[in-house]
Protein backbone atom coordinates (compact mmCIF):
# COMPACT_ATOMS: atom_id res chain seq x y z
CA UNK A 1 0.00 0.00 0.00
CA UNK A 2 2.70 2.49 0.43
CA UNK A 3 3.47 2.90 -3.30
CA UNK A 4 -0.18 3.73 -3.76
CA UNK A 5 -0.30 7.44 -1.78
CA UNK A 6 2.76 8.85 -3.77
CA UNK A 7 3.43 9.78 -7.19
CA UNK A 8 6.50 8.43 -8.43
CA UNK A 9 8.59 8.27 -11.69
CA UNK A 10 8.76 4.76 -12.56
CA UNK A 11 8.72 3.82 -16.60
CA UNK A 12 7.86 -0.18 -16.02
CA UNK A 13 4.42 0.83 -14.24
CA UNK A 14 3.39 3.77 -16.58
CA UNK A 15 2.49 5.65 -13.45
CA UNK A 16 1.91 9.50 -14.21
CA UNK A 17 4.63 12.01 -12.77
CA UNK A 18 3.92 15.69 -11.43
CA UNK A 19 5.13 18.35 -14.42
CA UNK A 20 7.55 19.46 -11.77
CA UNK A 21 9.31 16.00 -10.90
CA UNK A 22 12.06 15.35 -13.06
CA UNK A 23 9.53 15.50 -16.04
CA UNK A 24 13.15 15.52 -18.19
CA UNK A 25 12.83 11.90 -17.93
CA UNK A 26 9.29 11.31 -19.72
CA UNK A 27 7.72 12.51 -23.14
CA UNK A 28 5.47 15.08 -22.14
CA UNK A 29 2.45 13.04 -22.77
CA UNK A 30 2.99 11.54 -19.66
CA UNK A 31 2.85 14.69 -17.42
CA UNK A 32 0.05 14.85 -15.39
CA UNK A 33 -2.08 17.55 -16.62
CA UNK A 34 -1.65 21.14 -14.54
CA UNK A 35 -3.51 21.69 -11.69
CA UNK A 36 -3.99 17.71 -10.67
CA UNK A 37 -1.54 18.43 -7.62
CA UNK A 38 -3.69 20.92 -6.58
CA UNK A 39 -6.39 17.66 -6.73
CA UNK A 40 -3.26 15.86 -4.93
CA UNK A 41 -3.50 18.33 -1.97
CA UNK A 42 -7.07 17.63 -1.64
CA UNK A 43 -6.04 13.55 -0.63
CA UNK A 44 -7.46 12.75 2.46
CA UNK A 45 -5.72 14.03 4.78
CA UNK A 46 -3.97 10.91 6.74
CA UNK A 47 -3.20 10.01 3.28
CA UNK A 48 -1.48 13.35 2.68
CA UNK A 49 0.87 13.47 5.21
CA UNK A 50 1.50 9.38 4.67
CA UNK A 51 2.49 10.51 1.62
CA UNK A 52 5.85 11.55 0.05
CA UNK A 53 6.05 15.22 2.14
CA UNK A 54 5.47 13.77 5.47
CA UNK A 55 4.42 14.80 8.72
CA UNK A 56 6.99 18.12 9.22
CA UNK A 57 5.83 20.27 6.31
CA UNK A 58 1.62 19.30 6.92
CA UNK A 59 2.61 21.27 10.49
CA UNK A 60 3.90 24.16 8.46
CA UNK A 61 0.81 24.99 6.76
CA UNK A 62 -1.44 27.38 7.82
CA UNK A 63 -3.08 27.06 11.32
CA UNK A 64 -5.83 25.22 11.66
CA UNK A 65 -9.42 26.44 12.01
CA UNK A 66 -10.97 24.81 15.71
CA UNK A 67 -14.19 23.25 14.94
CA UNK A 68 -17.35 24.01 17.19
CA UNK A 69 -16.89 22.28 20.46
CA UNK A 70 -20.50 21.03 19.89
CA UNK A 71 -20.01 19.75 16.30
CA UNK A 72 -17.05 17.92 18.01
CA UNK A 73 -18.71 16.38 20.47
CA UNK A 74 -21.55 14.94 17.95
CA UNK A 75 -18.65 13.64 15.74
CA UNK A 76 -16.95 11.63 18.54
CA UNK A 77 -20.37 10.12 19.37
CA UNK A 78 -20.78 9.22 15.95
CA UNK A 79 -17.27 7.69 15.62
CA UNK A 80 -17.95 5.34 18.46
CA UNK A 81 -21.22 4.04 16.94
CA UNK A 82 -19.31 3.09 13.59
CA UNK A 83 -15.58 1.46 14.96
CA UNK A 84 -14.82 -0.54 17.65
CA UNK A 85 -12.22 0.79 20.08
CA UNK A 86 -9.25 -0.14 17.95
CA UNK A 87 -11.00 1.95 15.39
CA UNK A 88 -11.80 -0.36 13.25
CA UNK A 89 -15.21 -0.21 11.16
CA UNK A 90 -17.73 -2.52 13.04
CA UNK A 91 -18.95 -5.10 11.04
CA UNK A 92 -22.16 -4.64 12.33
CA UNK A 93 -23.08 -2.08 10.93
CA UNK A 94 -24.38 -1.86 7.58
CA UNK A 95 -24.27 1.84 6.55
CA UNK A 96 -23.26 2.28 2.75
CA UNK A 97 -21.28 5.39 3.58
CA UNK A 98 -17.20 5.70 4.22
CA UNK A 99 -17.19 9.80 4.79
CA UNK A 100 -18.69 11.70 7.03
CA UNK A 101 -18.39 15.16 6.72
CA UNK A 102 -19.99 17.80 9.00
CA UNK A 103 -19.51 21.59 7.91
CA UNK A 104 -20.47 24.82 10.60
CA UNK A 105 -21.41 27.68 8.90
CA UNK A 106 -18.45 29.98 7.99
CA UNK A 107 -20.92 33.15 7.70
CA UNK A 108 -24.59 34.16 8.86
CA UNK A 109 -26.98 37.15 8.64
CA UNK A 110 -29.14 37.59 11.87
CA UNK A 111 -32.45 38.19 11.22
CA UNK A 112 -34.88 38.35 14.59
CA UNK A 113 -38.35 39.35 14.96
CA UNK A 114 -40.69 38.27 17.21
CA UNK A 115 -44.39 38.69 17.29
CA UNK A 116 -47.20 38.37 19.93
CA UNK A 117 -47.44 34.16 20.01
CA UNK A 118 -44.42 33.14 18.38
CA UNK A 119 -40.16 33.30 18.62
CA UNK A 120 -39.23 33.77 14.92
CA UNK A 121 -35.49 33.24 14.37
CA UNK A 122 -34.31 33.43 10.69
CA UNK A 123 -30.76 33.11 9.77
CA UNK A 124 -29.03 32.81 6.67
CA UNK A 125 -26.32 30.75 6.62
CA UNK A 126 -22.82 30.00 4.34
CA UNK A 127 -21.51 26.73 3.83
CA UNK A 128 -18.52 25.86 2.03
CA UNK A 129 -17.78 22.11 0.64
CA UNK A 130 -14.67 22.57 -0.81
CA UNK A 131 -13.26 19.99 1.34
CA UNK A 132 -15.84 17.58 -0.50
CA UNK A 133 -13.86 16.14 -3.17
CA UNK A 134 -15.09 15.07 -6.45
CA UNK A 135 -15.13 11.11 -5.60
CA UNK A 136 -17.03 11.39 -2.38
CA UNK A 137 -20.49 10.94 -3.94
CA UNK A 138 -23.74 12.10 -1.73
CA UNK A 139 -25.96 9.94 -0.22
CA UNK A 140 -27.84 11.75 2.68
CA UNK A 141 -27.58 15.75 3.69
CA UNK A 142 -28.95 17.12 7.19
CA UNK A 143 -29.23 20.06 9.21
CA UNK A 144 -27.68 19.09 12.36
CA UNK A 145 -29.69 21.27 15.99
CA UNK A 146 -28.66 21.34 18.97
CA UNK A 147 -31.14 22.88 21.51
CA UNK A 148 -29.44 25.21 24.24
CA UNK A 149 -30.43 24.24 27.86
CA UNK A 150 -33.41 26.04 28.67
CA UNK A 151 -35.44 23.57 26.90
CA UNK A 152 -36.38 21.02 29.78
CA UNK A 153 -35.91 17.46 28.91
CA UNK A 154 -38.87 15.15 27.55
CA UNK A 155 -41.16 18.49 26.27
CA UNK A 156 -42.93 18.15 23.61
CA UNK A 157 -42.17 20.77 20.70
CA UNK A 158 -43.51 21.78 17.16
CA UNK A 159 -41.30 23.20 14.94
CA UNK A 160 -41.93 24.71 11.65
CA UNK A 161 -38.57 25.32 9.77
CA UNK A 162 -38.63 27.48 6.29
CA UNK A 163 -35.48 26.83 3.99
CA UNK A 164 -34.64 28.33 1.61
CA UNK A 165 -31.85 27.94 -0.90
CA UNK A 166 -30.18 31.26 -1.91
CA UNK A 167 -28.33 32.42 -4.69
CA UNK A 168 -26.29 35.28 -5.75
CA UNK A 169 -26.98 37.87 -7.69
CA UNK A 170 -23.92 39.93 -8.39
CA UNK A 171 -25.40 43.30 -7.75
CA UNK A 172 -22.44 42.22 -4.79
CA UNK A 173 -25.16 42.41 -1.66
CA UNK A 174 -24.20 40.95 1.50
CA UNK A 175 -27.52 38.62 2.00
CA UNK A 176 -28.77 37.70 -1.49
CA UNK A 177 -31.67 36.89 -2.85
CA UNK A 178 -34.22 33.47 -2.53
CA UNK A 179 -33.89 31.17 -5.90
CA UNK A 180 -35.82 28.44 -3.95
CA UNK A 181 -37.26 27.02 -0.87
CA UNK A 182 -39.06 24.66 1.14
CA UNK A 183 -41.15 24.40 4.32
CA UNK A 184 -41.96 21.51 6.52
CA UNK A 185 -42.64 21.08 10.13
CA UNK A 186 -41.61 19.34 12.41
CA UNK A 187 -43.12 17.79 15.79
CA UNK A 188 -40.14 15.63 18.24
CA UNK A 189 -39.95 15.04 22.41
CA UNK A 190 -36.81 16.65 22.87
CA UNK A 191 -34.69 13.53 24.04
CA UNK A 192 -31.50 13.86 26.79
CA UNK A 193 -28.98 14.54 23.99
CA UNK A 194 -30.55 17.61 22.72
CA UNK A 195 -29.85 17.14 19.07
CA UNK A 196 -32.50 17.32 16.42
CA UNK A 197 -31.48 15.97 12.80
CA UNK A 198 -33.25 17.82 9.58
CA UNK A 199 -33.31 15.77 6.65
CA UNK A 200 -32.81 18.35 3.39
CA UNK A 201 -30.89 15.38 1.41
CA UNK A 202 -33.23 15.88 -1.59
CA UNK A 203 -33.50 19.46 -0.92
CA UNK A 204 -29.72 20.11 -1.76
CA UNK A 205 -29.29 17.00 -3.82
CA UNK A 206 -29.67 19.01 -6.96
CA UNK A 207 -27.11 21.63 -5.27
CA UNK A 208 -24.52 19.34 -4.48
CA UNK A 209 -24.96 17.20 -7.73
CA UNK A 210 -23.52 20.26 -9.47
CA UNK A 211 -20.37 20.25 -7.39
CA UNK A 212 -21.24 23.69 -5.80
CA UNK A 213 -19.20 24.68 -3.36
CA UNK A 214 -20.83 27.22 -1.45
CA UNK A 215 -24.34 27.03 -0.28
CA UNK A 216 -25.95 30.00 1.23
CA UNK A 217 -29.30 29.24 2.68
CA UNK A 218 -32.13 31.01 5.16
CA UNK A 219 -33.27 29.00 7.31
CA UNK A 220 -36.54 30.11 9.23
CA UNK A 221 -37.47 28.70 12.51
CA UNK A 222 -40.22 28.61 14.61
CA UNK A 223 -40.74 26.09 17.75
CA UNK A 224 -43.65 26.20 20.40
CA UNK A 225 -44.04 23.77 23.27
CA UNK A 226 -46.81 21.01 23.24
CA UNK A 227 -47.99 18.81 21.72
CA UNK A 228 -50.52 18.89 18.98
CA UNK A 229 -51.46 15.24 18.93
CA UNK A 230 -52.76 15.12 22.19
CA UNK A 231 -54.31 18.73 22.05
CA UNK A 232 -52.27 20.39 24.58
CA UNK A 233 -52.22 24.32 23.88
CA UNK A 234 -49.08 24.97 21.69
CA UNK A 235 -47.96 27.80 24.20
CA UNK A 236 -44.14 29.11 25.32
CA UNK A 237 -42.06 30.15 22.43
CA UNK A 238 -39.17 27.93 22.51
CA UNK A 239 -35.74 29.35 22.45
CA UNK A 240 -34.32 27.18 19.66
CA UNK A 241 -32.42 28.51 17.06
CA UNK A 242 -29.85 30.42 18.76
CA UNK A 243 -27.09 27.76 17.88
CA UNK A 244 -26.94 27.96 13.93
CA UNK A 245 -27.12 24.15 12.25
CA UNK A 246 -24.86 22.12 11.43
CA UNK A 247 -24.49 20.80 7.90
CA UNK A 248 -23.87 16.98 8.03
CA UNK A 249 -23.46 14.94 4.85
CA UNK A 250 -23.36 11.23 4.49
CA UNK A 251 -20.58 10.77 1.32
CA UNK A 252 -19.64 7.63 -0.27
CA UNK A 253 -16.06 7.73 -1.02
CA UNK A 254 -14.93 5.61 -4.25
CA UNK A 255 -11.29 6.32 -5.08
CA UNK A 256 -8.93 3.61 -3.92
CA UNK A 257 -7.91 4.30 -0.60
CA UNK A 258 -11.49 4.31 0.79
CA UNK A 259 -13.20 1.75 2.12
CA UNK A 260 -15.35 -0.36 0.41
CA UNK A 261 -17.24 -2.27 2.87
CA UNK A 262 -19.15 -4.34 -0.04
CA UNK A 263 -15.96 -4.85 -1.65
CA UNK A 264 -14.62 -6.77 0.89
CA UNK A 265 -17.31 -9.22 1.70
CA UNK A 266 -17.35 -9.96 -1.87
CA UNK A 267 -13.59 -10.45 -1.92
CA UNK A 268 -13.75 -12.81 1.25
CA UNK A 269 -16.52 -14.64 -0.36
CA UNK A 270 -14.24 -15.75 -3.22
CA UNK A 271 -11.04 -15.96 -1.48
CA UNK A 272 -12.18 -18.33 1.49
CA UNK A 273 -8.42 -18.46 2.58
CA UNK A 274 -9.89 -19.50 6.13
CA UNK A 275 -12.74 -21.80 6.59
CA UNK A 276 -15.89 -19.97 7.03
CA UNK A 277 -16.90 -19.59 10.55
CA UNK A 278 -19.93 -20.83 10.75
CA UNK A 279 -21.57 -17.90 13.75
CA UNK A 280 -19.05 -14.89 11.38
CA UNK A 281 -21.23 -11.65 12.13
CA UNK A 282 -21.73 -11.08 7.92
CA UNK A 283 -22.98 -8.01 7.12
CA UNK A 284 -25.87 -8.67 4.55
CA UNK A 285 -26.13 -6.01 1.45
CA UNK A 286 -28.87 -7.50 0.51
CA UNK A 287 -30.61 -8.57 3.85
CA UNK A 288 -32.30 -11.60 4.89
CA UNK A 289 -33.24 -12.54 1.09
CA UNK A 290 -29.60 -13.35 0.62
CA UNK A 291 -29.56 -15.79 3.47
CA UNK A 292 -32.34 -17.66 2.06
CA UNK A 293 -30.65 -17.85 -1.34
CA UNK A 294 -28.09 -19.85 0.36
CA UNK A 295 -30.21 -21.86 1.82
CA UNK A 296 -32.03 -22.36 -1.61
CA UNK A 297 -28.63 -22.79 -3.21
CA UNK A 298 -27.41 -25.28 -0.59
CA UNK A 299 -30.23 -27.24 -0.75
CA UNK A 300 -30.53 -27.68 -4.19
CA UNK A 301 -26.40 -28.81 -4.25
CA UNK A 302 -27.98 -31.52 -1.92
CA UNK A 303 -30.43 -32.56 -4.24
CA UNK B 1 18.99 -42.72 26.05
CA UNK B 2 21.71 -41.56 23.71
CA UNK B 3 19.24 -39.09 22.44
CA UNK B 4 18.41 -37.41 25.84
CA UNK B 5 22.25 -36.90 26.12
CA UNK B 6 22.32 -34.68 23.54
CA UNK B 7 18.88 -32.48 24.09
CA UNK B 8 20.02 -29.41 25.86
CA UNK B 9 18.58 -29.25 29.21
CA UNK B 10 16.20 -26.76 29.77
CA UNK B 11 15.00 -24.91 32.80
CA UNK B 12 11.91 -27.36 33.90
CA UNK B 13 9.68 -24.44 34.44
CA UNK B 14 9.75 -23.46 30.91
CA UNK B 15 8.71 -26.60 29.37
CA UNK B 16 6.25 -25.39 27.21
CA UNK B 17 8.60 -22.83 25.48
CA UNK B 18 11.43 -25.69 24.97
CA UNK B 19 9.27 -27.63 22.84
CA UNK B 20 7.89 -24.99 21.10
CA UNK B 21 11.41 -24.51 19.74
CA UNK B 22 10.55 -28.23 18.04
CA UNK B 23 7.32 -27.60 16.55
CA UNK B 24 7.74 -24.35 15.09
CA UNK B 25 10.60 -23.38 13.28
CA UNK B 26 12.63 -20.27 14.49
CA UNK B 27 12.31 -16.45 12.73
CA UNK B 28 9.83 -17.63 9.88
CA UNK B 29 7.99 -15.06 8.27
CA UNK B 30 5.02 -14.05 10.94
CA UNK B 31 2.83 -11.12 11.51
CA UNK B 32 4.14 -8.99 14.67
CA UNK B 33 2.56 -6.45 16.95
CA UNK B 34 3.51 -2.65 16.43
CA UNK B 35 1.03 -0.47 17.98
CA UNK B 36 1.78 3.61 18.05
CA UNK B 37 -0.33 6.60 19.21
CA UNK B 38 -0.95 9.26 17.00
CA UNK B 39 0.52 12.07 19.54
CA UNK B 40 3.95 10.45 19.51
CA UNK B 41 4.03 11.59 15.96
CA UNK B 42 2.02 14.99 17.22
CA UNK B 43 -1.24 14.47 14.75
CA UNK B 44 -2.80 14.84 17.85
CA UNK B 45 -3.81 18.00 16.89
CA UNK B 46 -5.60 17.15 14.02
CA UNK B 47 -6.69 13.31 14.23
CA UNK B 48 -9.21 13.23 16.83
CA UNK B 49 -9.71 9.41 17.08
CA UNK B 50 -8.56 6.16 17.09
CA UNK B 51 -6.05 7.68 20.12
CA UNK B 52 -3.64 4.65 19.36
CA UNK B 53 -3.26 2.56 15.98
CA UNK B 54 -1.74 -0.72 15.35
CA UNK B 55 -0.86 -1.58 12.16
CA UNK B 56 1.33 -4.30 13.10
CA UNK B 57 4.11 -5.91 10.57
CA UNK B 58 5.08 -8.58 8.43
CA UNK B 59 8.79 -10.29 9.72
CA UNK B 60 10.68 -13.58 9.33
CA UNK B 61 12.41 -15.47 6.96
CA UNK B 62 10.46 -17.50 4.05
CA UNK B 63 10.68 -21.20 3.64
CA UNK B 64 11.98 -23.14 0.73
CA UNK B 65 8.39 -25.04 0.29
CA UNK B 66 5.72 -22.22 1.18
CA UNK B 67 3.05 -24.51 0.05
CA UNK B 68 -0.71 -23.70 1.00
CA UNK B 69 0.35 -22.51 4.70
CA UNK B 70 1.49 -18.94 3.71
CA UNK B 71 -0.91 -19.32 0.29
CA UNK B 72 1.60 -18.46 -1.63
CA UNK B 73 1.28 -18.35 -5.14
CA UNK B 74 3.26 -20.82 -7.27
CA UNK B 75 5.19 -18.01 -8.18
CA UNK B 76 6.93 -17.81 -4.69
CA UNK B 77 8.27 -21.89 -5.12
CA UNK B 78 9.67 -20.37 -8.36
CA UNK B 79 11.49 -17.78 -7.17
CA UNK B 80 12.90 -19.85 -4.72
CA UNK B 81 14.19 -21.84 -7.47
CA UNK B 82 15.79 -19.41 -9.60
CA UNK B 83 17.45 -17.52 -6.40
CA UNK B 84 19.02 -21.68 -4.96
CA UNK B 85 19.96 -22.87 -8.32
CA UNK B 86 20.05 -20.20 -11.16
CA UNK B 87 20.84 -16.39 -10.06
CA UNK B 88 21.28 -15.77 -6.46
CA UNK B 89 20.99 -11.42 -7.34
CA UNK B 90 17.33 -12.44 -7.42
CA UNK B 91 16.44 -12.21 -3.91
CA UNK B 92 14.32 -14.88 -2.33
CA UNK B 93 10.16 -14.54 -1.89
CA UNK B 94 9.88 -11.58 1.04
CA UNK B 95 7.73 -11.76 4.00
CA UNK B 96 4.69 -9.32 3.42
CA UNK B 97 1.06 -8.80 4.34
CA UNK B 98 -1.13 -11.20 2.72
CA UNK B 99 -4.49 -9.19 4.40
CA UNK B 100 -5.60 -6.02 5.51
CA UNK B 101 -8.45 -4.44 7.78
CA UNK B 102 -9.88 -0.89 7.58
CA UNK B 103 -9.65 1.78 9.49
CA UNK B 104 -11.65 4.59 10.87
CA UNK B 105 -10.39 7.89 11.41
CA UNK B 106 -11.58 11.21 12.71
CA UNK B 107 -10.05 14.27 11.58
CA UNK B 108 -10.07 18.13 11.75
CA UNK B 109 -9.70 19.68 8.48
CA UNK B 110 -7.98 22.84 7.04
CA UNK B 111 -11.26 24.45 6.97
CA UNK B 112 -12.49 23.90 10.76
CA UNK B 113 -14.89 21.14 9.03
CA UNK B 114 -14.74 17.71 10.35
CA UNK B 115 -14.49 14.51 8.67
CA UNK B 116 -14.93 10.63 9.43
CA UNK B 117 -13.39 8.47 7.25
CA UNK B 118 -13.02 5.07 6.82
CA UNK B 119 -9.70 4.06 5.12
CA UNK B 120 -8.82 0.70 3.14
CA UNK B 121 -5.91 -1.68 4.26
CA UNK B 122 -4.73 0.12 7.19
CA UNK B 123 -3.75 -2.63 9.65
CA UNK B 124 -1.87 -5.92 8.50
CA UNK B 125 -4.08 -9.12 9.40
CA UNK B 126 -1.72 -11.58 7.68
CA UNK B 127 1.31 -12.31 6.47
CA UNK B 128 2.55 -14.59 3.39
CA UNK B 129 5.51 -15.29 1.20
CA UNK B 130 5.76 -14.32 -1.99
Amino acid sequence: PHSRGRIVSDKTSGLLVAPEDNAGELNPLLWLPKGVRRGYALLPPLLKVLSDRGPQSWESEAPRLQPDSRALRYMKRLYKMSATKEGIPKATKSHLYNTVRLFTPCSECKHRHRDLMKDIHSVDLLFNLDRVTALEHLLKSVLLYSFDTSVPISSSIKCTCHLSIKEHDFSGQVCPSISHSIAFSLHFEVRKRKWVEIDVTSFLQPLIATKRRNIHMAVNFTCLMGDPQQNTKLENPVNVALVPPSLLLYLNDTSEQAYHRWNSLRYRRKNPVRPRRRNSLHVDPAGDKEKDSQGKRASRQRR
Amino acid sequence: EENLKEVPVAPPYNLSEYFKQFLFPQNECELHNFRLSFSQLKWDKWIIAPHRYSPQYCKGECPRVVGHRYGSPVHTMVQNIIYEKLDSTVPRPSCVPAEYSPLSVLTIEPDGSIVYKEYEDMIATRCTCR
